[in-house]
């Protein structure tokens, strides 16, 4: 039988799918405004 | 930690968009995150209906949140490709409502230590800590289990973690994405002040002598009894197995004595409903006889009936067996109620009787059905890697109909060997031919069951997949979710009846041995996968019909228009046309996520000023723009006010009061000075006078 698996075999955390996409945040998941940014 | 500042709290109720541009499986794991915030919090999600405030979940690129409530109007949080697993929603959820990671708290040092030489270049940052004046720990101990935390190869440049815990045993246990922790919790309910939950009802393992306010009926012909052991089993209650001494408590109804027919009844404490719809969870232990039944009842309080008046919701029946049984029965109560227990002997001889423990009440949905598998240490010890270690559930019906099936590699992959996989196929049924294919929206969930006793403390493990009808097979020839009797292969159940399984959606990684080997994963040596298939395709179409990009950026608010969200009405969810009652094997109702609350827009919208109109109670209600320093009144949003009007009339009134006052006292003075010169030239001339005489 067919399987797709959907985490392709990794289990990725928040921080590897971000960095895989060439995010840079703060902490790997956190946006700052501009104020806290100051 | 949580971030300091009262501005950066929500309020309890948090208004949120879905927007259209989230994945399907996300949005239903969004609503199902938020299901696990209304059970252990008392924090609450509502759909927007023109507060100023408000998340707005997109998928961007990513999983990444604001910290906090930044009071800018809509708030992003996004749920990018790959984020749709429910801890790491709940993650971005906390990050919002106002906490950073674990590990950056102050005194983390004491419990991981990083390993610099094994970061990335330049992502050092990522693991600054920050003192108790930019972040407050809120007087709870570190958290290896928090979903907060990174995990160990967090920003790693080898192969080598970049954490290691202080304990080594906590190794394994950071970066958890199952579901809050303890401490989380008890962290978030200090921060917002919560005392109670939305959905969370009772729960009892009759550890203690007042069996939680339990009583037993005088309306029968036996009693329950609170112990710890029968001869004829249990041999252990099932909240702690019999692992601690002079502990471990369970009710129990003798059914080896008294006549045929006798009855035990054993009434809850008195409950209030909020939401109307409730799922009772307990465990069942029969070591009676087979005509010995459960009957599950509710007994329901109205103003026609102050008494009460008991309502029969499930029969429960079945040959004894030497091991505790997870049942979950579905109420729909909506006044106030006891549930009760009543126990009957039948016909049969009985060495035993039933009995019932850790039960569990919550105004939450039911899972639609239990996937119980026992000697689970065995087929861990025994199955292989990969196809041949793989077992299959037996065959269940969605509430739409659809057949499925879910299998379990106990052993992994032959590419991930230590790990549980999982994955869901549909299979032939009988109610194909009236079904829609290829099958649209059905939203699959595994949930491997934490068996903590208490429902707020388990942390279950699952995952969801969701039926597009557009995916395309390998081949690209047929669609993937297409009728298992077109697109799948031939199948045999044990009783060798033949049928055809569709492919199958899942994924290698659903838990490690060590997190499956740590909690309460596996009890009794058993193990339970909850399973739920559900219609999400009212979902397609989440966004408000007014657009939320109105309140967006409100310094900037006045340039911005409402704009009317048209396409949610000419989007035609495919919903399955279904013609005839399907078959299901559901015991009880099915009942739906319950559909987003969209605002109604008004027939004739009343307000001015761009107001959004909606409908509460029935009527038109204007929700007026503002913005930081501006806002509209009225009940048609027909006056405006605004900060720097506020100031000119608050100047104003000041300088007309000092001069209101000046004037009196140059008056005052003025009078003063005339009297005192009066005084003083009739004092000299009587000075003169005097001498003279």
């Amino acid at each position: 039988t067919t399987e797709i698996d959907v985490d392709g075999g990794i289990d990725q955390d928040i921080f590897d799918i971000n960095e895989a996409l060439g995010l840079d945040l703060f902490e790997g998941d956190i946006k700052f405004d501009g104020m806290q940014e100051r | 930690n949580s971030i300091i500042g009262d501005n950066y709290r929500w309020p309890h109720v948090v208004p949120y968009v879905l927007e259209d541009s989230l994945e399907m499986n996300a949005k239903g794991l969004i609503l199902k995150a938020f299901e696990q915030y209304r059970l252990k919090t008392c924090i609450d999600f509502r759909p927007w209906e023109g507060e100023k405030n408000y998340i707005s979940v997109f998928k961007g690129s990513g999983c990444w949140s604001y910290v906090g409530n930044l009071q800018e109007g809509l708030q992003q949080l996004s749920i990018g490709a790959n984020c749709d697993r429910i801890g790491t929603i709940q993650h971005e959820f906390l990050h919002a409502l106002g906490f950073w990671h674990e590990q950056s708290r102050s005194d983390r040092d004491d419990y991981v230590s990083i390993i610099w030489d094994r970061i990335q270049p330049g992502k050092d940052h990522n693991f600054n800590k920050y003192d108790d004046k930019t972040s407050d720990s809120l007087n709870v101990p570190y958290d290896y289990d928090s979903v907060m935390h990174y995990s160990q190869n967090a920003f790693r440049n080898g192969t080598e973690p970049t954490i290691i815990t202080n304990i080594p045993d906590f190794m394994d246990v950071i970066g958890q994405r199952m579901d809050f922790s303890d401490y989380d919790l008890q962290k978030l309910n200090r921060l917002y002040n919560c005392t109670s939950s939305l959905s969370f009802m009772d729960t009892c393992s009759f550890e203690l002598e007042n069996i939680c306010g339990m009583i037993q009926s005088s309306d029968d012909s036996s009693d329950w009894q609170r112990l710890s052991q029968v001869p004829a089993g249990p041999n252990t209650d099932h909240t702690n197995m019999g692992e601690c001494e002079d502990s471990g408590y369970f009710m129990h109804f003798n059914t080896s004595a008294g006549a045929v027919g006798s009855t035990a009844i054993l009434e809850s404490r008195i409950l209030y409903p909020k939401r109307g719809f409730q799922c009772l969870q307990f465990y069942f232990y029969n070591s009676g006889h087979e005509s010995d039944r459960l009957y599950v009842w509710v007994r329901e309080y109205t103003s026609a009936h102050p008494n009460g008046t008991l309502r029969l919701i499930e029969e429960i029946k079945g040959s004894p067996a030497s091991y505790w049984q997870l049942h979950h029965v579905s109420l729909n109560v909506t006044s106030k109620f006891r549930v009760v227990f009543q126990g009957t002997r039948g016909s049969g001889s009985s060495n035993g009787g039933l009995s019932v423990d850790d039960i569990n009440l919550s105004e939450t949905q039911c899972p639609h059905h239990v996937w119980h598998i026992r000697n689970f240490t065995y087929l861990l010890n025994t199955s292989p890697a990969g196809t041949a270690g793989r077992i299959y559930s037996p065959p269940f019906y969605s509430s739409k109909g659809y057949a499925f099936q879910v299998s379990l590699y106990v052993n992994g992959t032959t590419d991930n060997p230590f790990n549980l996989a999982i994955y869901l196929y549909l299979i032939s049924g009988a109610n194909d031919d009236q079904l829609q294919w290829p099958c649209a929206w059905q939203q699959g969930t595994m949930i491997l069951l934490d068996q903590h006793p208490d429902i707020r403390q388990r942390m279950s493990n699952q995952r969801s997949i969701t039926t597009d009808p557009l995916t395309l097979s390998d081949s690209s020839s047929t669609y993937f979710w297409d009728r298992p009797d077109k697109v799948g292969s031939i199948a045999s159940f044990p009783n060798g009846t033949t049928f055809m399984r569709g492919p199958g959606s899942g994924t290698s990684a659903f838990l490690t041995h060590q997190r499956l080997k740590s909690r309460n994963f596996i009890k009794e040596d058993s193990v339970y996968i909850l399973l739920t298939m559900e219609d999400i395709s009212h979902l397609l179409s989440t966004q408000p019909s007014v657009s939320p990009t109105f309140f967006m950026n409100t310094s900037s608010a006045n340039t911005i228009k409402p704009t009317f969200n048209t396409s949610a009405t000419t989007k035609s969810p495919m919903r399955p046309t279904t013609t005839t009652r399907p078959v299901t094997t559901a015991s009880v109702p099915l009942t739906e996520e319950p559909e987003m609350d969209v605002p109604d827009s008004c027939p004739d919208n009343p307000c001015e000023n761009d107001g959004v109109c909606i409908m509460v109670d029935r009527g038109p209600e204007c929700r007026c723009p503002a913005g930081d320093d501006w806002w509209y009144m009225g009940e048609k949003c027909e006056r405006k006010g605004s900060a720097q009007e506020n100031t000119v009339i608050a100047v104003s009134s000041t300088v007309a009061v000092f001069v209101v006052m000046l004037v009196v006292t140059i008056t005052t003075a003025v009078c003063l000075k005339k009297k005192y010169s009066q005084v003083k030239e009739n004092g000299e001339s009587l000075n003169l006078e005097v001498n003279r005489w």
